[in-house]
């Protein structure tokens, strides 16, 4: 474990926090223009699901098996959030991204490329694919609405950050351990740079003051 | 030798 990674999963925690807290203080998850994409809630449930088939038979740290189940619970329960309690509240008109595509290509890929052919390895493989784009249905959507609320925009930048200390991390891990993992670097890499326009406009709009919003 | 992954990352 090294400073980058631990910050970029205290990220990913402060991410599903931010979350939260918005659904639970507005009540909803579609208030004006603060859009949540249930979509991408319940590809990073998926995400969660197929990576951790390892939790009872690998056991890391109490850290690392906290983690998993943690985000697991979480994300379950996000999702829970969104299909039941916040239901009349979730509007399907808005989040139209065809995510049976990127789940259908994640699918395939890891049929293809993967460490070994094997039920464990495909789904893990799986998981980081689809990790990848997980988040362009909720991009997608804040495309459409063209202005997002702040504690929105703070959740994709805490995601977006989190991924990004990723390959800081990686790159810290080649030098100091030799570690190599290609599958996971490259997948990371399309994700971080999914965030790079996103991450252009908090940086000149939201930090300043301003709305966010689509030029 | 390059370490093979060992899925100690979340």
């Amino acid at each position: 474990m090294n400073l980058f990674r631990l910050v970029a999963d205290l990220m990913h925690l402060v991410s599903i926090f931010i979350l939260l807290l918005k659904m639970q203080k507005t009540r909803s998850v579609a208030g004006r223009c603060s859009r949540i994409s249930f979509k991408t809630q319940a590809l990073y449930a998926t995400v969660f699901l197929t990576r951790y088939t390892d939790l009872f038979a690998n056991f890391q740290s109490l850290y690392n098996t906290t983690m998993k189940v943690f985000f697991i619970a979480s994300s379950l329960y996000i999702v829970f959030l969104m299909k039941f309690k916040f239901k009349a509240t979730n509007d399907p008109r808005l989040d139209t991204f065809k995510a049976q595509y990127v789940v259908g290509g994640a699918a395939a890929l890891a049929l293809i490329v993967n460490y070994a052919f094997t039920v464990q390895e495909v789904l893990w493989t799986f998981s980081i694919y689809l990790e990848a784009v997980a988040i362009l249905p909720q991009l997608f959507m804040l495309t459409k609405t063209g202005e997002a609320e702040v504690i929105t925009t703070h959740y994709l930048f805490a995601l977006g950050t989190y991924r990004g200390l990723y390959l800081v991390n990686w790159i810290y891990r080649y030098w100091t351990e030799y570690y190599v993992d290609w599958i996971v670097w490259i997948a990371g890499a399309v994700q971080t740079g999914l965030y790079c326009d996103f991450f252009y406009i908090y940086f000149t709009k939201v930090l300043k003051g301003a709305k966010f919003e689509l030029p | 030798e390059p370490v093979k992954h060992k899925k100690d990352e979340l």
